[in-house]
């Protein structure tokens, strides 16, 4: 997927968005990490994109895509940019009770963005 | 640049590039993480449990390394499911530090309040009790093995819970008010040192009883000729405070693939 580093043209992209626990003051809870990349996609997913590589979100956008591009577009919903790769991040953190509660969360981090 | 089209599935439109820090987009990230901890608020964190017992624990655990400047990597689960080829609901592992109070008897009782995440359904798949036992300064010379018997008494399942009474020894008016079990485990100590026993059922039988509080009395044979002693809730050692160590999983059984 491309990333918003200026160069993707307003084209479907990922932006990278770190928040650090401490400025918002949430490092006395939250052990491990010492922040999070709240990452997210914006851009256009004009019609000619369907034909760029890597940048269906998934298999059945990608069939759909081949639809469109020979113009015989399933109705008229347009296509929008969304994450398709996702990870897990792990987490130590303290709960209610002063439990230190270690745990994996998955699909928390955006990866990687595309049109569906 | 032309006008965002707003997009039928997408729910979520980004502020544009004046917005970013935008409070609310600031709020909506907390909130996200929140809700994927299942959590309504972030936790009030008043009296912080002691540093020295936090870095103990972690570093007794593996669960955390911590390095130079104060900062905790953490390995994730993710080798483990590999490991055993079966797609894991999310697993968790919960550290609960020991309390006590006025129900607990000073010299063997100490209690847990094992967090459950606030979910009902939460499989026990292991639960194993940290307990640090120190050689005496006035004790046998150094180096004698000590062959000790530990004994954790805990309540069964469908025991009134609560910790009144005990296992008809200590912890306040002696003889209980319900059914208690027994772990012992034979210690052979030779110098102070850090020592874990099973508790997966006792656990269990806690949350079953859809309780949270996990009294334990803890009795040692053999401690006082050895010249050894458990240190139980001791202020004045924060470092050596027992912890009880559960490892849970959301009990959905959905998605298991098991081989054929």
């Amino acid at each position: 997927g491309l990333e918003c580093d200026g160069t993707s043209g307003g084209l479907c992209c990922r932006q990278q968005f770190y928040i650090d626990f401490r400025l918002i003051g949430w490092n006395d809870w939250i052990i491990a990490p010492a922040g999070y990349y709240g990452n997210y996609c914006e851009g256009s997913c004009p019609a000619y994109m369907a034909g760029v590589p890597g940048s269906a979100s998934s298999f059945h956008t990608a069939v759909v895509n081949q639809y469109r591009m020979r113009g015989m577009s399933p109705g008229s919903v347009n296509s929008c940019c969304i994450p398709t790769k996702l990870s897990t991040m792990s987490m130590l953190y303290f709960d209610d009770e002063y439990n230190i509660v270690k745990r994996d969360v998955p699909n928390m981090i955006v990866e990687e963005c595309g049109c569906a | 640049s032309s006008p965002q089209e707003s997009c039928a599935s997408c729910g979520f439109r980004a502020p544009d590039q004046s917005e970013r820090v935008n409070i609310d987009f600031l709020e909506a990230v907390k909130r996200h993480i929140l809700n994927r901890l299942q959590m309504r608020d972030r936790p009030n964190i008043t009296h912080p449990i002691p540093k020295a017992a936090m870095v103990t624990a972690l570093r007794r655990l593996h669960a955390g390394k911590v390095r130079e400047d104060g900062r905790v990597e953490i390995p994730s689960f993710d080798g483990q499911a590999a490991f055993n080829n079966e797609v894991q609901a999310e697993t968790s592992e919960i550290i609960s530090f020991a309390e006590s109070d006025e129900h607990t008897s000073t010299k063997s009782g100490l209690y847990f309040l094992v967090s459950n995440e606030g979910n009902q359904n939460l499989y026990v798949s292991q639960a194993n009790l940290w307990l640090y036992f120190r050689v005496l300064p006035a004790g046998p010379e150094k180096g004698l093995r000590r062959k000790v018997t530990v004994k954790i008494h805990y309540q069964e399942a469908g025991a009134a819970s609560g910790a009144e009474g005990g296992p008809g020894g200590g912890g306040g008016g002696g003889g209980g008010t319900g059914r208690w079990a027994l772990v012992e485990k034979r210690v052979d100590l030779k110098r102070s040192g850090w020592h874990t026993f099973p508790l997966s059922e006792a656990v269990r039988a806690v949350f079953g009883k859809g309780s949270r509080r996990q009294d334990l009395e803890v009795h040692c044979e053999g401690c006082e000729t050895a010249g050894v002693a458990p240190v139980l809730v001791d202020p004045g050692d924060p470092s050596h405070r027992p912890f009880l160590v559960v490892r849970a999983r959301q009990a959905d059984g959905k998605h298991r693939i098991r081989k054929r």
